[in-house]
């Protein structure tokens, strides 16, 4: 699946 | 979570309680310009559009609330608190941030990481907090004086962004595929723009006199 570019921060 | 991170969120977290003791202990907003909080509250409505989809922590998700009600806290006070309101400096207050939201908005469309709506408006977010914080300077120069809390929550403010370039810099060395350029660059203008008002706060610091900001 491609990378799930989930935003960590805030 | 590294320690750069977690102590830049927070100093966010108190430069927000800052502002919050100012305007409940002191029943004023002498000196707070509505539009930079106005900016902010649109900053974390448009950044947390994944609150209840992405579930990346219990912090993340507890302290995206607090700075989103926190926000609107703000806001509501300076223009429904009926004490509150009547101290908003609104002729001073005069900076076009309607210009600044727009064409935060066009460089989302143009720059973003993806073509979704989440990541346009995440993309947006970015950029509008870089910018944020200028109607407040702008006020803090057309007033002159700064007084002690309104400083110390522009410098708490400014210290949060520092702290999450330095945790970006130490991602990038020690993640293999970290890379948040759009973050990153729009964060490295955001600090640059308090640079200033750094420089006078350390000067009225080290003379220990009050802080002026040339008109």
């Amino acid at each position: 699946h491609d990378e799930h570019h989930e935003h960590d921060e805030l | 979570m590294n320690i750069f991170r977690f102590a830049g969120d927070m100093t966010h977290l108190i430069s927000i309680l800052i502002l919050l003791l100012k305007i409940y202990a002191t029943k004023s907003c002498a000196g707070i310009s509505l539009k930079t909080q106005e900016l902010y509250a649109l900053v974390f409505l448009t950044r947390y559009l994944d609150l209840f989809t992405d579930y990346v922590s219990l912090y993340n998700t507890v302290m995206k609330i607090v700075f989103i009600a926190s926000s609107l806290a703000i806001v509501w006070c300076m223009r429904r608190h009926p004490l509150v309101r009547r101290s908003y400096d609104k002729d001073l207050d005069t900076f076009r941030h309607q210009y600044v939201v727009l064409a935060c908005f066009v460089l989302a469309l143009l720059l973003n990481e993806k073509f979704t709506i989440q990541e346009v408006f995440w993309a947006f977010s970015i950029y509008l907090e870089a910018v944020a914080i200028l109607p407040q300077l702008v006020l803090l120069q057309r007033s002159g004086n700064v007084d002690n809390l309104t400083g110390q929550y522009v410098l708490f403010l400014g210290a949060y962004r520092g702290l999450y370039i330095i945790n970006w810099i130490y991602r990038y060395f020690t993640e293999d595929h970290f890379t948040r350029w759009i973050a990153c660059v729009s964060g490295l203008v955001q600090t640059g723009l308090y640079a200033d008002f750094f420089y006078y706060y350390y000067l009225s610091w080290k003379t220990n006199t009050k802080l002026k900001l040339p008109a």
